[in-house]
């Protein structure tokens, strides 16, 4: 009986102990759908995305919807202060949610968030590059391989050509940041183990 | 659980978000 829900995707990570499994994981649910929608509607933006099969579009949405939550969601890591805030608004430390029952997974979210957010990126640097975080070619179920990957390669492209304008002088910065895409990855299987445990649980 | 995203209900709310224009409009 897992009393605790260590997402930030959750408005507080503490379960009323009365309810049923499946009323915890209903409101667990109403509370990232919102996050969801908007990764949805960003999706819909990107150009030529719309332009996939129906199939596609919800094959890279299934497989990177938590790795663009996790772009779009770095800043609730406070790396200095370590601590994580809900989208209740609430912060916890990191301590505390240890002995919640957080994991590895939480010290990688550090990680991550902290080496995303020192690069600096503006805007829309980061939004081009959650387009290619969702836009990969190599997810699981897709159809056609070949329209995904035309269109993540003009992602990419994109994505250089911004960084290397706006940061002349840093010239490893686009390498660091699709050195992330991996990290994004494994941070996902990471969730998904996570998730199998709490569904067993 | 290869397929966390439908385990999640995912899916489901993808696939009304993607397709929630064409349903709401008007016959």
């Amino acid at each position: 009986n897992r009393m605790h829900l260590v997402c930030p995707m959750n408005t507080s990570p503490h379960v009323n102990p009365h309810k049923s499994g499946h009323e915890v994981w209903e409101e667990f649910s109403h509370s990232f759908t919102p996050a969801v929608r908007e990764v949805v509607e960003f999706a819909k933006k990107i150009p030529g995305f719309r332009d996939l099969s129906q199939h596609d579009q919800v094959s890279l949405l299934k497989a990177g919807t938590f790795e663009v939550l996790v772009v779009r969601f770095a800043s609730l890591f406070d790396v200095k202060d370590r601590t994580v805030t809900f989208l209740g608004g609430k912060k916890y430390s990191v301590d505390t949610l240890r002995a919640m029952g957080a994991g590895d997974l939480l010290n990688s979210m550090f990680d991550f968030s902290e080496k995303l957010i020192n690069l600096g990126l503006s805007e829309e640097e980061m939004s081009l590059f959650t387009a290619v975080v969702l836009v990969s070619a190599d997810r699981s179920g897709i159809e056609n391989v070949n329209s995904v990957e035309a269109l993540q390669e003009t992602l990419i492209r994109a994505v250089r050509s911004l960084v290397t304008k706006n940061h002349p002088n840093e010239s490893a910065i686009f390498t660091k940041l699709l050195l992330k895409l991996p990290d994004l990855r494994s941070l996902n299987n990471m969730h998904s183990e996570e998730l199998l445990a709490f569904k067993v649980h | 659980f290869s397929d966390p995203a439908s385990n999640l209900g995912l899916e489901d709310i993808i696939r009304k978000a993607l397709m929630g224009n064409l349903e709401e409009r008007p016959e």
